[in-house]
């Protein structure tokens, strides 16, 4: 009863290519981290900058475009644009998102939730990543009971916002292959971001 | 969000692969009909792919005037009327480490009754468009997509409310048992006293809000002007890129003596001199 999907689609390959970018992440300097981290925390609630930024990292405008890049030192942007491919990883990820699941990882990000958030989230994608149906299943009540009344409820908006039918009140969801790729990005923007998170 | 749920239900009862759903009821206007929109062609990750992103432009924007333009054509009304009723699990009993007793009903349940009409092109006019020559002088944002390598679509069909309506949708848990739990969101419903937590939200969106919509590829046919519209499949490159052909006229090709490079140049190619590097 499950997908007959290559290989490199299952949930093992999700996890090695998000632990590439991390890995990838965590190599950076921490100055540069911590810039990342508050330059995507300030443009999160925006979709519109979010987008912009993208464009911009992706399309090689920055030389051209009165952007804060184009205005930074040249070592700084040096830097910047070293980093570009992890960051446009991470915004591509984002960009997947629905404008309420920005708001809701912003919060995150400030309360600092990212890593219980994103084990939450491992633990629904990994035993249903080949399911195409909806099939029933439980939270882990030691997850859970790891967040904090308001960001269990935070978390538990992200995860509705991704098309998964679960509520606070109940420790049971029902999984949807409609969830499965907006699921994934946001595994990945908490993965990310919480590497980031860690300078 | 509400928005987005009802908009994917409408898609379904659509019947159609080929409609998507329309996500932000702020956006919902950059997605009427001969709209562009734009999308990256290659994305970092094979888990999820990106989303439509309008241009704020429609075909008519990037093409020669014409005395022609293009009448929309409306299909008859029709109404959904959703009624969805969700008992996630009838019975909650959870067990765990953490002295968890938990039981009770949980339900969510959707309701809304949509007037939607569709606003299409017909086959003759999408014909003539694609007649069109794309202006000389090529606009700012296509020539942005053209860097990035995006590719370009244009709405053809847009699925719009014919009233304003408004969506509502309710969850609610009925409790019953003891809640010794550390949880707080658990303990908050006993707290509460009544076992019964529900939550309502509504929300009215205007006559005109764009629900769903089809889309055709863009492609710039290799002369650069005259434009072809496709299938959505996503095959194809907007923007095609070079071909040998065009490399080795426009380049000057310099090869070292190898013949398998030679055969493979030779034909059609004016050769050059080698060159002392």
């Amino acid at each position: 009863g499950r997908i007959q999907e290559p290989i490199s689609r299952d949930f093992k390959s999700l996890q090695n290519e998000v632990s590439r970018e991390m890995q990838a992440v965590a190599e950076l300097p921490r100055d540069i981290r911590d810039a990342l981290f508050h330059t995507i925390l300030a443009k999160l609630r925006d979709q519109g900058a979010l987008q912009d930024l993208t464009d911009m990292l992706d399309g090689n405008l920055w030389d051209h475009t009165g952007s804060f890049l184009s205005e930074m030192r040249e070592d700084s942007r040096n830097v910047w644009l070293e980093s570009r491919p992890y960051v446009i990883y991470l915004l591509e990820a984002l960009l997947v998102l629905s404008d309420i699941q920005h708001e809701l990882l912003a919060w995150s990000m400030e309360k600092r939730i990212l890593p219980q958030q994103r084990e939450l989230v491992e633990s629904i994608l990994e035993p249903n990543f080949r399911y195409p149906w909806n099939i029933p299943f439980t939270l882990d009540p030691k997850l859970l009971a790891s967040l904090q009344e308001e960001g269990l409820a935070v978390t538990f908006g992200l995860l509705q916002e991704c098309g998964l039918r679960v509520a606070p009140d109940n420790p049971k969801g029902t999984w949807d292959l409609e969830a499965k790729k907006p699921l994934s990005a946001l595994y990945g923007s908490l993965s990310v971001l919480q590497q980031l998170a860690e300078a | 969000s509400l928005f987005e749920r009802t908009s994917k239900n409408l898609v379904k009862e659509l019947g159609g692969k080929d409609f998507r759903p329309v996500q932000n009821p702020l956006s919902a206007h950059k997605f009427c009909q001969l709209k562009l929109l734009r999308k990256k062609r290659r994305t970092l990750s094979q888990f999820w792919e990106q989303p439509d992103v309008p241009v704020d432009h429609t075909l008519m924007d990037i093409l020669e005037p014409s005395p022609s333009v293009p009448e929309p054509v409306l299909t008859e009304k029709f109404v959904l009327i959703d009624k969805t009723v969700w008992k996630g699990a009838a019975e909650v009993d959870v067990t765990a480490g953490l002295e968890v007793s938990v039981s009770g009903k949980a339900t969510q349940s959707c309701e809304c009754s949509l007037e939607v009409q569709s606003v299409t092109i017909s086959p003759w006019d999408l014909e003539d468009l694609q007649k069109r020559k794309v202006l000389d002088q090529e606009p700012s944002f296509l020539k942005e997509c053209r860097t990035r390598g995006d590719n370009l679509y244009v709405v053809t069909e847009a699925v719009k409310l014919t009233n304003g309506t408004v969506l509502q949708d309710s969850s609610s848990v009925a409790a019953t048992g003891t809640f010794s739990v550390p949880w707080s969101f658990y303990a908050k419903s006993t707290a509460e006293g009544s076992g019964l937590k529900v939550r309502e939200r509504t929300m009215t969106v205007p006559q005109g809000t764009v629900m769903a919509y089809k889309k055709k590829q863009l492609v710039f046919r290799e002369d650069g002007r005259a434009i072809l519209l496709i299938s959505d499949d996503d095959k194809q490159k907007t923007f095609p890129e070079m071909k040998m052909q065009e490399l080795r006229t426009s380049v000057e090709i310099l090869f070292i003596s190898d013949d398998n490079k030679q055969k493979a140049f030779s034909e059609g190619t004016k050769r050059r001199p080698i060159l002392p590097i």
